[in-house]
């Protein structure tokens, strides 16, 4: 699964996601990547991918989650991914990535690694696999 | 004028064990993508273009799991899936299915743009790639030799693999290889219970 999470210098975020699921996967599988709310949210105030087990995310609608506890409970951006990683997956493992229409990049999670990259504007810019 | 900003992934769940030069060359892609998304932001590209722009170069490249390169299915061939969502408006579009298109999330680009539905899926979705002139190529061009080595792993493991990378792992006390990614069919008292990702699929009874 590969994704990415974007916000221009108008404040407007977009996100996308792409994959090609699960390795021996019945045939007519259909996972969180492609459900819009699982594995890919965009609105006003962040965007988010995700990836790891599709059915773990499906089932914690895990990328509105981020955006509903930044609208709904203020949270920051990465305390909002903190908390959907660490508290609504249940045993599920994955991932995700995200940005602020503030113009801040967050990520998270529970996995072995994650292959991820970040840059902002003001010159921070990262690419790394592991914690 | 607010600031911009970019974050990609490539997939969670990561074989510990991965040399160093697949680790590298991972890294490679990534800034490369990263650069790509970069400078369409300095040029003031819109967040949705460089979303798509950026997972189509994703999707090009075979060292991830999406487009060329993805994983396949038990009958060796690829279902690739993808959505994109723009937060402007909250508007959305998602495939599903697909074994012929390119660059799946163009098409979800297009399921948002120029059709009246949010998601497309299978026949469906490909006959509409084809009504929108998409680039399209026979599936054989998505099956690379390391997806078929590792289907064969699989199925020798009776399993299903949240990502493949992570090989099956023999001894359980390294739990990331015995969970992060396999599914082992355990019998338990003589009854088999079916595993997903290394938990009984009965939580996923939902699904």
């Amino acid at each position: 699964t590969v994704g990415c999470a974007v916000v221009d210098t108008e404040g407007n975020t977009a996100a996308a996601t792409s994959t090609g699921g699960l390795m021996n996967k019945m045939s007519g599988r259909i996972g969180d990547s492609p459900l819009i709310g699982a594995g890919t949210y965009a609105c006003n105030l962040c965007a988010v991918s995700c990836t790891g087990e599709g059915e773990a995310i499906i089932r914690a609608t895990l990328a509105r989650d981020v955006a509903a506890l930044m609208e709904y409970k203020g949270l920051g951006l990465q305390e909002a991914v903190d908390y959907v990683i660490n508290e609504r997956l249940d045993e599920g493992k994955a991932g995700l990535i995200a940005v602020s229409n503030a113009g801040e990049v967050a990520y998270g999670f529970n996995t072995v690694g994650m292959f991820r990259g970040s840059a902002t504007q003001n010159g921070f810019m990262e690419v790394a696999i592991w914690e | 004028m607010g600031a911009w900003a970019i974050t990609i992934h490539g997939g969670a769940g990561v074989d510990p064990n991965l040399p160093m030069e697949r680790q590298e060359q991972a890294k490679a892609v990534l800034a490369r993508c990263l650069e790509i998304g970069i400078s369409a932001l300095r040029s003031g590209a819109a967040a949705l273009d460089v979303a798509e722009m950026v997972v189509r170069e994703l999707e090009t490249d075979p060292i991830f799991n999406s487009g060329r390169g993805s994983a396949l299915t038990a009958l060796g061939t690829v279902e690739m899936e993808a959505s994109i969502m723009d937060g402007r408006g909250r508007r959305c579009g998602a495939v599903s299915g697909l074994s012929t298109v390119k660059n799946p999330v163009s098409l979800a680009r297009l399921v948002m743009d120029k059709s009246p539905h949010s998601y497309l899926a299978f026949s469906g979705a490909e006959d509409f790639a084809r009504s929108q002139g998409v680039e399209t190529i026979d599936n054989s061009y998505f099956i690379t030799d390391e997806n078929v080595g590792m289907l064969k792993l699989a199925k020798e493991a009776n399993s299903i693999m949240f990502d493949y990378r992570v090989p099956i792992d023999n001894n359980t006390n390294n739990t990331c290889g015995a969970i992060a990614g396999s599914i082992v069919n355990n019998t338990i008292d003589n009854t088999t219970t079916i595993q997903m990702n290394g938990l009984p699929i009965s939580i996923y009874a939902p699904e």
